[in-house]
């Protein structure tokens, strides 16, 4: 068990708080077209420090922000929370449970949180760097990137090759 | 680093043979570098020969056995760095029932060291899971999470959420 | 010529507001001219507004969205110009069951005048298809056609080929 | 109806010669992965004269000719004959039935027949200008195509709009 709960709100489409609990082994997230499935994934990479708002299918980051339905008026924040087991010490920290915590205002602020302690940015990617986690290359593949594979330009495949190293 | 590189590209090519061969059933495959001199831009080419046809291209392959290489691919990668956890979006869309059952046994000895959350809409992969994880809009626009489970509707399995049962 | 072009393309925008509706049941869609000074160079956006949801770039919607708003393009364009026949490889491969519903009742109306010819892995777009052609390799690598049908096993629909009757 | 029947000869997986019959209305062609359907759409495309052996998953034109397997030795031909009804005056001509054939020799030298007429590939492309058909832009999407409607580059869509103009 690595993962083990995640909390949206404000990110996306859950301007509702939601929480889903992880479990060991394989999990098969589903549901309709456009119900959230991948906004869930760009949740996770988000809250693991992603800044490239092209992968999070953004165009500037405060995008990743609920921005209303004809029923809802638009919020203002987003977070999202990621409970992770430290059993295994993947993790360079003593406490055998780790929470991080992403927050962006629509002025373009952001706060990041170890543990209910705030902290940079640089503090939440470091902390990942030696498992290759935080690294969405390498263990999270979004939808359609496959093809960046199979892409006819070989160039374009070095990303898997350079993040095993 | 050039060392760097190329042991873990050696890795992950000798790995790469032999995850084909496991997912296709036999034939072979290999990786090779475009431009062996400059190791630390060359593209990377991707060979592959399906059991009983010839050596070709990558380009020249159908959709699905295009997605099962690059599916060998990642996980020859996965075998030389594990991670903790990976999130796939999406990846058996090009894939016919057979080929996403020779994937899942692959996967099922993965899933013993890492948890994988698998989005999909194939029942297939649903039913090779241990658990399934669903989101909906009940209102449009907004997510929220729904409680799924594998029932039983005359004889077939089917998936169910918390208000068909 | 640009008067032709800018015809066409006028008829197509104003036929893909209606088809993008009915795909979706509701929402709106529109086309707009990147460059409305250089008609005959102009790259083409697609804004799409799901319904409920807020009007975005296509780049910001989900997989299945993104192919429901390509098909109704796809389809706008066939009522400006007909084709006595059309050929779609695994166009539904990114959409959930409902959507291929919507896709198949719209297709039904297209097909009174044109012939579709559909490729697919889908069992929803199988059985929503006046006649079943298969391809098998009973030998690797030498294609060769095989009959199906649609039979009743366990009272469930299912595909069957000669041999398995 | 407008096509009656296609046969394949020696073209990419079809060494053993192979015949198709069409219907009217809604098609659907399946099979397992790598058995040959988008071959299929290959063979209509080529017949009717497509040239690019881009579009065709071709390096050079002399690849579409079925190269061996384990079992087989390469040909030295292919050939693909298109039966078209002509009762609705879609094509220029008397006859209410048309048969155009290609056939190409590992030599690179092509052969085109209208109606067992030996013709030029112009004459049989000049047949369907106007129809709209022969342009497979248009009327023929392949295993993938959608995506290129939702490029993110606006241009790449332009093919639709000129195509219908
Ligand atoms: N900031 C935002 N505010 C509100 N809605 C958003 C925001 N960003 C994205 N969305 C909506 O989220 C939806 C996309 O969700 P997502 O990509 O997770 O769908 P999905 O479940 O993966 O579907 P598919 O099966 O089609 O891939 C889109 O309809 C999009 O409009
Ligand atoms: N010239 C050739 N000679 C022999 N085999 C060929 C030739 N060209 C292509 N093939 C083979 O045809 C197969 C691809 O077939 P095709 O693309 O039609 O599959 P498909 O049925 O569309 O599968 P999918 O469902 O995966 O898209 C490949 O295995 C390829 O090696
Ligand atoms: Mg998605
Ligand atoms: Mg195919």
């Amino acid at each position: 068990m690595f993962l083990k709960s995640l909390e949206l709100y404000g990110f996306k489409s859950f301007p509702d708080k939601v929480s889903l609990e992880f479990a060991d082994g394989i999990t098969s997230l589903l549901g309709p077209n456009g119900c959230g499935k991948s906004n869930i994934v760009d949740a996770i990479k988000w809250v693991l420090g992603e800044q490239s708002t092209k992968t999070l299918r953004a165009g500037k980051m405060e995008d990743v922000i609920f921005n209303g339905t004809d029923n809802r008026k638009p919020l203002q924040v987003a977070e999202v929370s990621l409970v992770i087991s430290n059993e295994e010490h993947h993790l360079p920290l003593d406490d055998p449970e780790v929470e991080i915590k992403r927050r962006i205002f629509r002025t373009g602020e952001s706060e990041y949180y170890l543990n209910k302690n705030r902290v940079l940015l640089k503090n939440i990617r470091e902390l990942f760097f030696d498992t290759g986690v935080g690294k969405s290359a390498y263990s999270i593949l979004e939808q359609g990137k496959i093809d960046q594979i199979l892409s006819s330009k070989p160039e374009d495949r070095r990303f898997i090759f350079e993040e095993a190293a | 680093s050039e060392e760097l590189f190329i042991a873990s590209y050696k890795q992950i090519a000798h790995n790469f043979q032999e995850m084909f061969r496991r997912l296709f059933g036999g034939g072979k495959a290999e990786l090779t570098l475009v431009d062996p001199d400059n190791v630390l831009e060359s593209g990377i080419d991707i060979l592959a020969q399906p059991p009983g046809k010839k050596l070709t291209h990558l380009s020249l392959l159908s959709g699905g056995e295009r997605s099962m290489t690059a599916v060998a691919l990642l996980f020859a990668t996965y075998q030389v760095k594990p991670s903790p956890f990976c999130v796939l979006d999406e990846i058996d869309a090009a894939l016919d029932d057979r080929n996403i059952g020779y994937f899942l046994s692959v996967l099922d000895e993965f899933a013993m060291k890492s948890q994988f959350i698998i989005i999909t809409h194939n029942k297939h992969t649903v039913m090779g899971s241990q658990t399934l994880l669903g989101v909906t809009q009940m209102e449009p626009g907004v997510s929220s999470m729904v409680s799924y489970k594998i029932g039983n509707v005359a004889g077939e399995d089917v998936i169910l959420n918390d208000d068909q049962e």
